[in-house]
C-alpha cells in the first residue's frame, strides 16, 4: 500500500499544495490543523469505538462530545467557522447540532431587539438549549399545511398554543427528542378566529432545573432511524400551552397587545435570502462531501489490485492489474473526482453571489413596506420589482442544491460499491458518512419538488422574454440568445 | 462541419453554449405545454425536474468553466501549467460526461448530433479518463483531508489499508464477547476482559 501510493504521487505532475490552497486557502488550511489537533488531543473525539455502537449509546456519546465541543470552542477561542470544521472532523452529528445551526438563527433572524435580549443572548451562551420545530407528522415542507395553532387571547395577552390533532404533532425535529428545553415553533396564528398563516413562536417545553417536559407539553424522540443515529429527533404536542404575548418572534410580524390587531412591520425577503444562504452552504459542502468518498475510493482503487489485464496477461505480463487501471472503474469515479471539483467551484460561485446581493439589498432596502403589504405567501419574484436578482438567486439555489446534493449521495453510493466487498465494511469510512449525508436530498427542501421552484421562475423569466420586458440576467440573456438564433 | 449549432468535441467555450441552449429549448418547450397546450401542472412535474436538472448543470458547468477555463493565465498562476492543464481536462471529463449521460435532450434541441455525442462516448471521455488517471491521487490529496477526518481504513493516506483492517477488526467488541454455542445452555454471551 504505502509504495504504491507513493509510486502514484511521484508519477503525477499536479502541484497538491498549491492546488489546495486554491480550493480552500492557506488560512483555512491552518485552522484546520490547528482544530484538529486540539480535538485530537481529547479522549472524547477517539473515533476507535463510534461504529460498534448502538443508538442509545451513540446518543450518549454524542451528548459528551457536543459539550465537550463547546468548552473546547470556548478554551480554545475558535470562531464560528472553526466550530464548523470541529464539528466537520469529529465525523457525527451531535445533540446541539440544530440549537447552533437553526435555533440561534431563527432567533437572531426573527427576534426583535428586545427578544434578542430575552432569548438570543441566553442561547448563545447555552443558558437555554433550542430546536427549531416547523415540520409535523401529517405535513412535511408544505409549510402552510401546518395544523399547530396559536390563538391570540385579548383577556390575558398570552397566545395559546395546542395540536389539534394526532398528525399536528412537531416530528423528525433535530435536537427535540432528548436535548433541548426551548423549540421555536411554527404554528398558524388566529386572532378572533381568523386565521393569519403560519408564524413563529418561541416556547419553553422543559424545565430548565429537572429539564423534566412541562405540563401540557408531550415530548420525546422518534426513534431510530436510517443514518443520523446520534440526533435526537423528537415530537411534540401541545394541550392549550399559554406562552406570554412576548414570545411571538416579531421581526417582521406582530399582535398588538393593547388591540390584538395584526401588523407587519419588516421585510420577509430577508428570509428569503436566509434560505438562500442555507442552500448556498449545501452547494459548496456538496463538492467536499462527495470528495470524502472519492478520495477513498481513489486511493484504494489505486492500492487494490485485482485479476489480470486481459491483453497484459496475453503479452506475456505477470501480476494483478491495479484495479483503478479498469476502464470500468475509471469511469465511475474519474468523473466524480471531477464533479468534486465542479461543485466545490459553482459552491463558491453561488456564495459569491450571495454575498453580493446582500450587500445590494442592504444599499437599497429591498422589501420596501408598500410593496410587503400585498405580499402574504408570496414568492420572492413577487416581492418587488427590486428583488429580481434575489429571485433569481433563490431559483439557483434551489436548482442547484438539489442537483449538488443528487450528484453527491448518488456519487457516495458509487464510491462504496467501487470499493468492491471492502466497502460494506464499516470500517471503508463511506457506509457511515453516506448515511449520514443522505438526509440532505430531503431536508432544505426535497430534491425533487425543489425542482418546481426552478421551472417556475424560468417559465415566468421566458414569459418577460417573449413579452420584452425581461430583466437582463445571465437567465434571460441565455434565452434571448436561443430565440435569436434558433 | 460539426453539423450542430456548437462545436463540443474542440471548443470548451462551445460546451457551456451548448448546454445553455439545451436549457432553453427545454424552457420554451415547457411554456409551450404549459400556456398553448395547457397542460396541467402536475403533468409537467416531470418535464419540470428535467429543466430544473438541465438548468442547474448549465451553471455548474459554466461555473467550472468559469472557474478553470476562462482564465488559463491566472489558473496558471495560482496552481502551476501541468495542475492547470489537468483542471481543464477535469472540466471536459466532467462536461462531456454529463453531456453523453443526457445525450437525448442535447440532439433534440440542436445543440449536438448523434454524431458528436458517438464521439464524445469513444474518444473524448475515453482519452480524458486516460489523461486524468496518472493525477487521481493527487487529485484527492489536494482536498487535504487528514486520516483523523475521513476515519477510514481505505482511504489512509499512507496507503497501509490492508494492515488497518486487519487491525481495526481484531479489535472491534464483538471480538471480547464470549459465545455459548451449545443450544441447550440457557446462557447465551457474556462479555469477558480480555482481548483477542
Amino acid at each position: 500500500g504505502p509504495d504504491l501510493l507513493a509510486i502514484e504521487r511521484a508519477g503525477s505532475g499536479v502541484e497538491v499544495t498549491r492546488l489546495s490552497e486554491l480550493l480552500h486557502t492557506r488560512e483555512l488550511i491552518n485552522k484546520r490543523s490547528r482544530v484538529e489537533a486540539a480535538l485530537i488531543k481529547d479522549p472524547t473525539f477517539d473515533k476507535t469505538e463510534l461504529l460498534s455502537m448502538g443508538r442509545v449509546e451513540k446518543i450518549q456519546r454524542s451528548l459528551a462530545r457536543g459539550k465537550a465541543m463547546k468548552r473546547l470552542q470556548e478554551k480554545e477561542g475558535w470562531d464560528a467557522e472553526e466550530y464548523k470544521i470541529a464539528h466537520q472532523a469529529a465525523g457525527e452529528p451531535t445533540v446541539y447540532d440544530l440549537h447552533d445551526g437553526m435555533f440561534i438563527v431563527t432567533l437572531r433572524e426573527q427576534g426583535t431587539p428586545e427578544q434578542h435580549k430575552l432569548f438570543l443572548e441566553p442561547a448563545v451562551n447555552n443558558k437555554i438549549i433550542g430546536c427549531y420545530a416547523q415540520t409535523e407528522l401529517g405535513h412535511g415542507s408544505n409549510v402552510r399545511g401546518l395544523e399547530t395553532t396559536a390563538t391570540w387571547n385579548q383577556a390575558d395577552q398570552t397566545f395559546i398554543i395546542h395540536s389539534p390533532v394526532l398528525t399536528a404533532s412537531k416530528w423528525w425535529i433535530g435536537s427535540l427528542g432528548r436535548t433541548a428545553n426551548h423549540a421555536a415553533v411554527m404554528a398558524q396564528l388566529y386572532i378572533d378566529g381568523k386565521n393569519y398563516g403560519p408564524h413563529p413562536f418561541l416556547v419553553q417545553i422543559r424545565d430548565l432545573k429537572t429539564h423534566e417536559p412541562l405540563e401540557n407539553v408531550f415530548v420525546g424522540d422518534i426513534g431510530p432511524k436510517f443514518g443520523f443515529g446520534s440526533m435526537d429527533n423528537g415530537f411534540l404536542l401541545f394541550n392549550q400551552y399559554k406562552i406570554p404575548h412576548v414570545n411571538m418572534l416579531a421581526r417582521f410580524n406582530r399582535v398588538d397587545p393593547a388591540t390584538g390587531v395584526y401588523k407587519r412591520v419588516g421585510a420577509p425577503s430577508l428570509v428569503y435570502g436566509t434560505m438562500v444562504w442555507v442552500r448556498s452552504n449545501i452547494v459548496l459542502d456538496s463538492g467536499s462531501s462527495l470528495a470524502r468518498g472519492v478520495a477513498i475510493a481513489i486511493r484504494y482503487c489505486a492500492i487494490r489490485r485485482q485479476f489480470q489485464d486481459r491483453d497484459a496477461e496475453a503479452a506475456g505480463a505477470t501480476g494483478e492489474t491495479p484495479v483503478l487501471n479498469y476502464k470500468m472503474v475509471q469511469v465511475r469515479l474519474l468523473p466524480l473526482l471531477a464533479a468534486t471539483y465542479a461543485l466545490h467551484f459553482t459552491g463558491r460561485g453561488m456564495m459569491e453571489m450571495y454575498e453580493a446581493n446582500q450587500e445590494r439589498m442592504k444599499k437599497e432596502d429591498i422589501g420596501d413596506r408598500e410593496t410587503v403589504k400585498k405580499i402574504r405567501g408570496a414568492a420572492p419574484e413577487d416581492l418587488n420589482p427590486g428583488a429580481e436578482q434575489l429571485a433569481d438567486l433563490h431559483a439557483t439555489s434551489c436548482g442547484l442544491k438539489a442537483l449538488g446534493s443528487t450528484i453527491a449521495v448518488e456519487g457516495l453510493e458509487m464510491c462504496r460499491r467501487a470499493c468492491g466487498g471492502h466497502g460494506y465494511s464499516s470500517y471503508s469510512g463511506i457506509g457511515t458518512w453516506y448515511a449520514d449525508y443522505l438526509p440532505t436530498a430531503t431536508w432544505e427542501g426535497d430534491n425533487y419538488m425543489l425542482t418546481q421552484q426552478v421551472a417556475r421562475y424560468l417559465l415566468k423569466s421566458a414569459r418577460a422574454v417573449l413579452a420584452g420586458n425581461a430583466p437582463k440576467n445571465e437567465t434571460t440573456t441565455t434565452l434571448q440568445f436561443y430565440l435569436s438564433r434558433k | 462541419d460539426t453539423g450542430a449549432a456548437f462545436d463540443v468535441l474542440n471548443n470548451d467555450a462551445d460546451i457551456v453554449a451548448a448546454y445553455g441552449w439545451r436549457t432553453a429549448y427545454l424552457t420554451f418547450e415547457a411554456l409551450r405545454l404549459r400556456d398553448k397546450d395547457h397542460q396541467s401542472w402536475n403533468s409537467l412535474l416531470v418535464h419540470f425536474w428535467r429543466l430544473s436538472t438541465a438548468q442547474s448543470q448549465f451553471l455548474v458547468v459554466r461555473n467550472f468553466y468559469d472557474a478553470v477555463v476562462a482564465n488559463p493565465a491566472r489558473v496558471a498562476g495560482a496552481v502551476g501549467d501541468v495542475t492547470g492543464e489537468v483542471l481543464r481536462d477535469l472540466f471536459r471529463l466532467y462536461a462531456l460526461q454529463t453531456m453523453e449521460q443526457h445525450a437525448a435532450d442535447f440532439f433534440t434541441s440542436g445543440a449536438v448530433t448523434t454524431n458528436q455525442i458517438s464521439l464524445a462516448r469513444t474518444k473524448g471521455i475515453s482519452n480524458l479518463l486516460d489523461r486524468v488517471r496518472p493525477h487521481a491521487v493527487s487529485l484527492v490529496d489536494a482536498w487535504n483531508f487528514s486520516d483523523f477526518f475521513l476515519n477510514s481504513s481505505l482511504g489512509r493516506s499512507d496507503g497501509k489499508v490492508y494492515e488497518d483492517m486487519f487491525a481495526k477488526a481484531s479489535s472491534n467488541p464483538v471480538n471480547n464477547l464470549t459465545f455459548d454455542p451449545y443450544v441447550d445452555s440457557p446462557v447465551l454471551v457474556k462479555r469477558v476482559a480480555g482481548k483477542l
